[in-house]
């Protein structure tokens, strides 16, 4: 049996409206330590990896009695998830050889509750190993303020070429019709934490993305106020949206390398 | 001209 009570719905609804442009399909791995997903867009240059921890105060209730994968379209969980108000508490049901996901809603006045099942998917995806190492450039910064600049720039090229040094880091387009650039400096004095810019360096990195998919990303934005950036030169970047109370949502993007 | 990179290069399946 599994079992996970949420206290928050729009932090789930979130999550899927954040990803179901990208990743329409994807395996729910659960266990007792908690919710874990991991899937590649359809032209496997983005991946995404979410973390929800069953210890972590997000969850009121939480029981996996064995391993379980839940094969998920994520557009059709986004139907049902539209279907909870944004109080209710959330949860989610599978048999220990699941064929169903049952979603329950709880209103806060305890006053309503809804129940939806959906069917669950045999989703044949690889997991790749990703592995845990040391970047030469974390950029943390407002997650609205990565928004503006991925939205601002995409008017003007495909990709953006982004260069963290001691100083801070650029963001830089150029298209057929026009350049831009946006430069944000270090700024840790700013008195609210989520409103700094912090540049940790070991080494600086330029490096060009496409902009499609780190527009697609900034979908995560209301989950966190802040988000950090991680690079290393020749590497995928990784995009991290913090999830309070629950664990993290990261984008991985292969870079564009020149030919 | 820049190309683009696939992630199943970076990291390796499981």
């Amino acid at each position: 049996m599994f079992e996970a009570k949420m206290l928050q719905s729009s932090v789930l609804k979130k999550i899927i409206e954040s990803l179901k442009d990208l990743f329409s399909d994807a395996n729910f791995d659960c266990s007792s330590s908690g919710i874990t997903l991991q899937d590649m867009d359809s032209s496997h240059v983005a991946l995404c990896y979410l973390k929800l921890r069953s210890d972590e105060e997000g969850f009121e209730d939480y029981r996996c009695d064995r391993n379980i994968t839940l094969g998920v379209n994520l557009v059709l969980m986004s139907k049902i998830l539209k279907c909870a108000g944004n109080d209710d508490v959330i949860t989610l049901r599978a048999e220990d050889e699941p064929n169903i996901l049952t979603f329950i809603f709880d209103s806060k006045n305890g006053e309503r509750v809804s129940k939806y099942d959906i069917k669950l998917m045999e989703i044949d995806s690889e997991l790749l190993g990703i592995p845990d190492t040391e970047y030469s450039c974390v950029v943390k910064m407002p997650s609205h303020e990565f928004q503006r600049i991925c939205s601002n720039l995409s008017q003007l090229g495909d990709s953006v070429t982004v260069d963290c040094h001691k100083e801070g880091v650029d963001f830089k387009v150029a298209g057929e019709q026009g350049s831009g650039a946006i430069k944000l400096k270090q700024n840790t004095t700013v008195d609210k934490e989520e409103d700094q810019v912090s540049v940790e360096l070991n080494e600086a990195v330029t490096q060009s993305f496409a902009l499609k998919f780190l527009c697609a990303f900034t979908k995560a934005t209301s989950l966190s106020d802040t988000v950090s950036l991680s690079l290393t030169q020749d590497t995928p970047i990784v995009v991290e949206y913090p999830i309070a109370q629950h664990g993290y949502l990261r984008f991985y993007l292969a870079p564009k390398i020149e030919e | 001209t820049n190309k683009q990179g696939n992630i199943t290069e970076f990291f390796r399946k499981q």
